[in-house]
């Protein structure tokens, strides 16, 4: 079963059509393993990308120097995954 | 759970879950619900829609697909709520009421089973199919490029390790094929609806092209009409408007082709985005989703019954 230990989703709000372009241009850095989920639109809509723990700091350096905005929207995507298990299986159990 | 009453709406399930809960509601509705398998997976699972009929036959029919990615567990689950919904509805709600009295609901709840089977055993964050690729480690395609409109165009990409890989050629998935095959040999849906998560948007041809829709104008409308009876139950928040202006340009998208082939009112959400979760929406947020998106739907199927053509 894959895990996702310490991969984190990030929101990245771009600030012009410049650092929307520096921003797409992520997806084709595929050193990064980088999965989008929520892509490229428009400066007004933020970007989500789930970033793996080998990558995260190469990417939140690459985004600081390019002095493109961030936050942390999940911090650790395997503790979010465990909770929801959790709840379906005492979801599951509440009948019995 | 022993009948569908008891199903428990509020969380998420697996797909034999799922799949005992359409066999319920087809032996508890005999005479409302029907089951067909329109084709299998490239697994073989079963690709099942639930069709909604008072009768007649090959009436105008309205097409709701949910789970076509397979990591947007809040559509499954939303989609089984709709199933429940309108059995419950049909005779008290009015409106509901008439549209199944002259027209059929189809209902694919899980429209990409092996990717959904694979996010609850493998990999929670599957996307596409499970269909391996020749000449490539990595799996699956996007099911949401598959489709013969503007095919291997801009917006797709033709690397299999993408998430957004278009496939070898048009239709190539069986998940999609099938839908395909079944929406042309019916030749009488009227409307199109796929079920998509999450950024909150309800979204209309095209994605391939800047090139309006002939019925632009009618569809825009529409949609606004829609999220606003949406924004009504909780203040949700959709925009609105074509793909290709709205999100970004995507070749093969679903609700191109079926606009193409001649259904008007082809529609695309994605659901509920609180900032917070992505995919990963708590399954206390689904009854929510599900009741203002039903709203939404509401309005397109009534419009889609009103005006004929």
């Amino acid at each position: 079963k894959e895990t996702f230990e310490g991969h984190q989703v990030l929101r990245i709000v771009a600030k012009d059509e410049g650092q929307l372009s520096l921003i797409k241009a992520l997806e084709d850095m595929s050193e990064f393993e980088l999965d989008f989920w929520r892509g490229v639109t428009d400066v007004s809509t933020p970007v989500d990308i789930r970033v793996p723990f080998h990558s995260l700091q190469s990417v939140k350096i690459h985004l600081e120097g390019q002095d493109i905005e961030y936050s942390v929207m999940i911090e650790d995507l395997q503790a979010m995954l465990d909770k929801e298990q959790e709840e379906m299986v005492s979801a599951a159990r509440r009948p019995e | 759970p022993r009948n569908s009453d008891s199903f428990d709406f509020a969380n998420y399930h697996p797909i034999n879950e799922i799949y005992a809960f359409q066999d319920m509601l087809v032996a508890e509705n005999p005479n409302l619900v029907s089951k067909i398998v329109i084709g299998q997976s490239y697994q073989g699972r079963d690709l099942n829609v639930l069709k909604f009929s008072t009768g007649g036959t090959n009436r105008p029919a309205i097409w709701i697909d949910t789970g076509i990615h397979s990591r947007e567990w809040v559509t499954q689950a939303s989609g089984t709520w709709f199933a429940k919904k309108i059995v419950t509805e049909y005779g008290r709600d009015p409106a509901l009421t008439a549209i199944l009295d002259k027209m059929d609901i189809f209902l694919e709840i899980v429209t990409n089973p092996d990717g959904y089977y694979y996010t609850h055993n493998s990999n929670r964050m599957w996307r596409k199919t499970r269909k391996p690729n020749s000449g490539s480690n990595c799996v699956g395609v996007d099911p949401n490029r598959n489709w013969d409109a503007g095919f291997g165009g801009p917006g797709a990409s033709g690397n299999p390790c993408s998430e957004t890989y278009r496939g070898p050629r048009a239709h190539s998935e069986s998940e999609v094929k099938s839908i395909v095959d079944f929406v042309k040999s019916h030749r009488n849906f009227k409307a199109f609806i796929s079920i998509h998560s999450y950024s909150q948007m309800l979204l209309y041809p095209y994605g391939y092209t800047r090139t309006p829709v002939k019925d632009q104008a009618e569809l825009h409308s529409l949609a606004k009409k829609a999220i606003t009876d949406l924004a009504s139950l909780y203040g949700t928040r959709y925009r609105y408007g074509s793909i290709i202006n709205t999100i970004y340009q995507a070749s093969g998208g679903t609700i191109d082709w079926t606009y193409n082939q001649g259904i008007k009112y082809s529609y695309t959400f994605e659901l509920r985005d609180t900032g917070r979760y992505g995919f990963v929406l708590p399954a206390n947020q689904i009854i929510p989703t599900a009741k203002e998106t039903w709203l939404a739907l509401m309005a397109i199927m009534d419009h889609t019954f009103k005006n004929p053509y």
